[in-house]
């Protein structure tokens, strides 16, 4: 039996409206510890990886780890129907072939639930290693959003650039060509409004903007987000949800050959 | 223009 209530339901509304416009049908994996999900694009050009620990839950009880094989359109559709300030409660049986929501508020009284069909989703894994990366970026996630919203008008793809300068983004198009620049910026008393510049060496790589703007769906789950890359390896575009879990995205880049 | 790679390249099916 997999039981679970979070009173802040509102995350995990955050979290389907974060993976739906890259991922369709999505497994989410049940453990004693988490609920987690990996999935790919259909291209396979971009991975998501989520975790929100048992912590992060009032009540959290998974006798049996489980799958449970979702179509994310229409656990949007259901989403839809839940107020800001709702608890949600999570339920399925071992057999795991359908997932009951509840929508709880207990100022208005109002109890909504839903009983979800599940499907067997046959998915690719990939072994994601826990590698350490030569460039580390936090940077407020609002900023981040804005820059790869503007600079889908001059071109497709998005060059990253870390240098001693700092993250520059540039995009070349039929127009011309657009750079943003953001400094290492520790001036602020909020510490979510920083940019944090961790580099070991410089590091440059190409990535598709379309894939970029897709991640900052995630935006309302975290003030900050923090991008790490290597040369020649996916970049890590992570969302830390509190100190609770995460939406990782790994984007691959555009090689020259 | 640089062509796009995919996720298997990178990490391994597993």
């Amino acid at each position: 039996m997999f039981e679970a209530r979070l009173a802040n339901g509102n995350i995990f509304k955050m979290i389907v409206e974060s993976i739906r416009e890259l991922v369709v049908d999505v497994n989410i994996d049940c453990s004693t510890e988490e609920l987690s999900i990996q999935c790919m694009d259909s291209a396979h050009v971009a991975l998501v990886s989520m975790s929100l620990s048992q912590s992060a839950f009032d009540h959290f009880r998974c006798d049996r780890s489980l799958s449970l094989g979702l179509n994310l359109p229409n656990v949007s559709k259901i989403f839809k129907m839940m107020g800001r300030d709702d608890t949600m409660v999570l339920k399925a049986e071992d057999s795991a072939d359908k997932l009951m929501l509840m929508f709880e508020n207990d100022k208005s009284g109002t109890i909504a639930d839903f009983e979800l069909k599940l499907m067997a989703i046959e998915a690719e894994q990939l072994g994601v290693p826990d590698t350490a990366y030569k460039c580390s970026i936090s940077m407020p996630s609002s900023e981040f959003q804005r820059i790869v919203r503007d600079l889908q008008v001059m071109g497709d793809t998005c060059k990253i650039s870390c240098t001693k300068e700092g993250l520059k983004f540039s995009a070349t198009g039929q127009i011309g060509t657009g750079n943003i620049l953001m400094r290492q910026n520790v001036a602020s008393e909020k510490e979510e409004d920083h940019v944090t510049i961790d580099m070991e060496e410089p590091v440059e790589l190409n990535f598709a903007l379309r894939y970029l703007n897709f991640f900052t769906k995630a935006t309302p789950l975290s003030p900050t987000v923090i991008l790490k890359m290597s040369p020649g390896l996916p970049i890590v575009i992570e969302y830390p949800i509190e100190q609770l879990g995460h939406v990782k995205y790994y984007l691959a880049p555009k090689m020259e050959e | 223009k640089a062509p796009q790679t995919r996720m298997d390249a990178f990490f391994a099916v597993q």
